[in-house]
C-alpha cells in the first residue's frame, strides 16, 4: 500500500513545511518506508532535515526539467526509514521553464510515480502558490492535506485552493482526494482561533484532523538545528502533536 | 517627491500584507497622498482594507495583461488620502500568461509608472514568490522593504531575495535601492528572536529599521473586519508600531 500525499496551501507561512517534515518523520518512526519530496525553491524541507545541496548535486530540478531518474537524486536522512528528494535554489526558474514544456503538469508524475510506489508514504512539500510546481504535486498525489493557520487571511484563500483541487480532479487526476485540513499554530487563548476553527470545520465538511498542532516555540527552533522535532525535543508539545497526527493518519489508513 | 516602495519577501507569512496595509495607512494619516497596489492573487491587501471586487470589476490583472489604464481601475478606500489598485482571483493565471508576453518584466512599469507619480507614496504588496509578479514590482519600484519574521526559515531565503534584487538592478532597474529590513512578529521572550535579530543586522549591514513590529493579536484580528489597525484599534501595540514605522520612513525621506 503506497500513499502519495501533497501538503498544499498557497497562503504563506501556515506550516506546510513544518507539517511535511514532522509528519514524514512521525511515519518513519512508525517504521513506514517514507519519502519526503521538497518542491519548494526555498528548500526549507531539505534544510529542516539538515541536508545541504552543493552546486553539482542533483535535486528535484533535474527530475522535473531534465527527467533525471529519482533513483539518481534521492538521499537518505538521519532518520531511519526516511529518504528525501531535495530541492535547491535552481528550482526558482522551474515554474517559468515548465510553462513551455509539453505536458508540463505531468512532469513529476511521468518521472517519479513509479519510484514513489516503492515507499509506504510519500509526502510532497509545496511552495506558497498555485503555480505549476503545486499543480504537478496535486497531479501526482493520491490525496492532499491542507495546513491552516487559525487566522483570517488563511481563510480567504481556501476557495481558490479547493477550486484548483477540483480543476486537477477534472482534468489531470480524477483519483485525487482531500485527506483533510490540519489546524496549525493554534493558540487556544485567542478568540480569533476559535472563531476561525468553526469556519474551517464548516468549509471542510468534517474532513478536519482531530489532532490540532499548537503554537510551540520548539517547532520553530528545530529547523535551525536541521532536525525534525522528534530529534530536537521529543518531550515538547510539538513532538506530541505531530506524533498524534501521524498516528491519526495511520489509523485512518488501516481502517479505510 | 514621489516614492514607489515594493514590500517583498518570497518566504510566506512574514507580514508583507500586514506591513503594506498598515504602512500605507500610516502614511495617509500623515496626509501623504498614498496608493496601495495589490499584486498578490490572494488579494489579502484588498480585503484587508474592506474592499470586495465583483466579477465584472477591473483589477490589477487588466492593468498587467490588457494594459488597461490605472485611471480606470483605482478605487478610493475608507481612509482619506489612501487609494488602492485592487487584486482579484483572476490574477492566479497572470504569471503563466505573462511568460509569453514581450517585455514581460516591464508590464507594470509601462502601464502604471506615470500614474504612480501622481502620489507621494506608492506601496506595492507582493505574493510569496520571486516570479514575474514580484519581478514586475521590483522593476517599477524606487526601493524595497523586506519584512522578516525572526525565525530560522525566514533567514534561509534572504540570499535568494537579495540575489534577485541584484539581478533586477543589473538588467531592469539600476535605480532600485534597498530601503531596509523590518523585523515583524517579534516576541522578545524568545531566545530565537534575539539570535535571528543579530543575523538580520549583519545581513542587511545596518539597513534595518529601528522600529520593530511586535507580535500583537490585534494585527491579525483587524483584517477580519476589513480595517487597517488604526481604524480597528488605535490603542494597540500594533498601531503604535506601524505609526512609528511610517514616521521613521518619513523622517528618513525628509533628511535624505
Ligand atoms: N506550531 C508551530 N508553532 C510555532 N511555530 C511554528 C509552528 N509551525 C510552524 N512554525 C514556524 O512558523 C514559520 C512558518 O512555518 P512553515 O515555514 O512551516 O510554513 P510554510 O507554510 O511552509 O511557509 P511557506 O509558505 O513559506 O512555505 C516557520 O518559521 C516555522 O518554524
Ligand atoms: N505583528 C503581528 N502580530 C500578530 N500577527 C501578525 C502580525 N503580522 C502579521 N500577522 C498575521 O500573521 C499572518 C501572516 O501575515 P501576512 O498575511 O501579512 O504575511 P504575508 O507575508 O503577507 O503572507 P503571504 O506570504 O501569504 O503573502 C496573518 O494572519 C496576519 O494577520
Ligand atoms: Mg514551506
Ligand atoms: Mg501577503
Amino acid at each position: 500500500m503506497s500513499r502519495i500525499i501533497a501538503i498544499a496551501n498557497q497562503k504563506g507561512g501556515v506550516g506546510k513545511t513544518t507539517t511535511a517534515v514532522n509528519l514524514a518523520t512521525g511515519l518513519a518512526i512508525a517504521e513506514k518506508k517514507t519519502l519526503l519530496v521538497d518542491l519548494d525553491p526555498q528548500a526549507n524541507a531539505t534544510s529542516g532535515l539538515g541536508i545541504r545541496i552543493e552546486n553539482n548535486q542533483k535535486s528535484i530540478y533535474e527530475l522535473l526539467i531534465d527527467s533525471i531518474s529519482p533513483e539518481d537524486i534521492f538521499l537518505p536522512t538521519e532518520v531511519p526509514f526516511l529518504d528525501i528528494i531535495p530541492s535547491s535554489i535552481t528550482l526558482v526558474g522551474a515554474e517559468i521553464e515548465l510553462v513551455n514544456i509539453e505536458n508540463r503538469e505531468l512532469a513529476l508524475r511521468d518521472s517519479a510515480r513509479e519510484f514513489f510506489r516503492k515507499y509506504d508514504y510519500v509526502i510532497l512539500d509545496n511552495p506558497p502558490s498555485l503555480g505549476l510546481l503545486t499543480i504537478n504535486s496535486l497531479t501526482t498525489a493520491d490525496s492532499v492535506i491542507v495546513p491552516i493557520q487559525c487566522e483570517y487571511y488563511a481563510l480567504e484563500g481556501l476557495s481558490q485552493l479547493l477550486n484548483t483541487v477540483r480543476l486537477v480532479q477534472q482534468h489531470l487526476n480524477p483519483d485525487l482526494k482531500i485527506e483533510g485540513a490540519v489546524m496549525t499554530m493554534y493558540d487556544s487563548r485567542l478568540n480569533l482561533a476559535r472563531q476561525v476553527e468553526d469556519n474551517i470545520r464548516t468549509y471542510f465538511e468534517g474532513k478536519v484532523f482531530n489532532t490540532i498542532i499548537n503554537r510551540n516555540v520548539r517547532l520553530c527552533e528545530a529547523p535551525s538545528y536541521g532536525k525534525p522535532i522528534f530529534l530536537y525535543d521529543i518531550t515538547s508539545r510539538g513532538a506530541e502533536n505531530y506524533l498524534a497526527l501521524a498516528q491519526e493518519l495511520l489509523v485512518h489508513d488501516s481502517t479505510a
